[in-house]
């Protein structure tokens, strides 16, 4: 099993588009996948029709298990999508407090490792959709994954936030055997405007090692897919974005056999 | 002295670039308007040019003295831009412990609003723009203010998660004296898709009362705008994003002399 996570600070850049994406897509081509929703707004829970705040059984119900003292067997809070080989780990608006209540208390960053830990024989990939937040579920997501995606507007503003977010990366990598490999996504490009243009070039420069060398376009299908719960690349494996995203999973796994 | 926030637990919606580009019509307008950055990301704060990681005094520093059971007077922490009469109240990094630091701790959701009273006299707007996630610093701006805008983008997904919005909105609404009025934003409108077109009448059929009549469209521009820290409604004021919010504007302050 490979676990991927997709994180990045800033709002709205793409996070929750790339892990349907790239799962949709794992799915279809035989894998199973299991996609992980850490946002308290639950994106990706609502994404496939579940509601976050109906508290159905998911990610806070392994913290609340974890503090009781309380044991639990992942595989009775995964829920099925109606994607063959894709299943889901919901998010609820319960988590939002989750930072208040356990405040500075010990061993609550691997919560999220060991339960993939314990679903290991069950898939073959995993990726975790994170809050555009620093907190407790982002820490859990970057200590229990093998590669960090960081999808990045191709926009001056977003670059800016980058570094911000790659300081964070950097803090975790040190705290684990390793390090975290990273890749930075660029996504939403619009070819026509300057400003992406340069802030791409600008990101490639700067970031050369560790930046995917294609890019997300911006592909407004993505907007009404969300409204038919099935991810782009499975509705129209054909749209640009669909095409981008199965490029960026080639290049994904043929770079896992190399690290 | 009026002061309004800008939130939605959705990240990428366009909180940003609506205070930025409202406080700068104000400042225009021959106002003296404060913008308040309550996001640990810090987008307001460095599209003026302020390091977020730098820990310039700002709103961390605000409660950092309560806790300790210091005074501060908060014009000694007002920042200003390059813009005449728009002055900033910088976010910081390090915001994004607070809900861990704070826990339960009782009295800290009115450390806004006591601030802002001890500015009264030095402001005629306040504009808070506040992190996409429901905490200690939200939960200050609902308290704070007088009235709340909500930007919502015109796509389906977006609109399932102002429900969830919509529900805090009341939760807060109820510990008021007069409740909490708001008003809902639809921005980023593409025109030439069906799905915009579709979600925007849906906004408008279920939450009629509280929804501006208007749109902000989809402007490429913003995003140039945020290289050069100037809001768009400055720089280009004839362009269709920043027309678009001098008339939210004007609406917004006719409401006001009737709210
Ligand atoms: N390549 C793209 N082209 C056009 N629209 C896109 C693209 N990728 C994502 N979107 C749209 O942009 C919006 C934000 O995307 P998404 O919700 O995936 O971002 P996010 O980073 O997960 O946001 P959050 O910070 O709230 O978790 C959605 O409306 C989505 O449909
Ligand atoms: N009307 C618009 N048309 C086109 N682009 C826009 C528009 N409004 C905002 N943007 C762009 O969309 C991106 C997100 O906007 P912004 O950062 O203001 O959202 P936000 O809700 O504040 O995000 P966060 O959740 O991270 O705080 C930015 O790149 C911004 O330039
Ligand atoms: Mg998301
Ligand atoms: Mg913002």
């Amino acid at each position: 099993m490979i676990a991927w996570a997709v994180a990045n600070q800033k709002g709205g850049v793409g996070k929750t588009t790339t892990t349907v994406s790239l799962g949709g897509l794992q799915a279809k081509r035989g894998g199973r996948a299991l996609l992980v929703d850490l946002d308290p707004h639950g994106s990706l829970t609502s994404y496939f029709g579940y509601d976050p705040e109906e508290g159905v059984p998911g990610v806070y119900t392994l913290f609340q298990r974890r503090v009781q003292g309380k044991t639990l067997a992942p595989r009775d809070i995964v829920q099925s999508t109606r994607i063959e080989g894709l299943d889901l780990l919901c998010a609820s608006t319960a988590l939002a407090t989750l930072d208040r209540q356990l405040g500075n208390r010990d061993g609550m960053g691997l919560v999220l490792a060991q339960t993939l830990k314990a679903l290991e024989s069950d898939y073959d990939h995993v990726i975790m959709d994170c809050p555009p937040m620093l907190g407790v579920l982002m820490v859990n997501a970057l200590a229990a994954c093998e590669h960090l995606l960081i999808p990045v507007q191709t926009e001056f503003l977003a670059i800016k936030g980058l570094e911000r977010m790659l300081r964070t990366v950097s803090m975790v990598s040190r705290s684990r055997k390793g390090g975290l490999k990273h890749t930075i996504v660029p996504t939403m490009y619009d070819q026509r405007t300057r400003a992406a243009n340069e802030a791409l070039s600008h990101l490639r420069k700067t970031y050369a090692e560790q930046t995917w060398k294609g890019v997300i376009p911006v592909d407004t299908r993505f907007r009404e897919a969300s409204q038919q719960a099935t991810p782009l690349t499975l509705s129209r494996p054909g749209a640009r974005g669909s095409r981008a995203y199965a490029h960026l999973l080639d290049w994904l796994e043929g770079k896992m056999t190399q690290w």
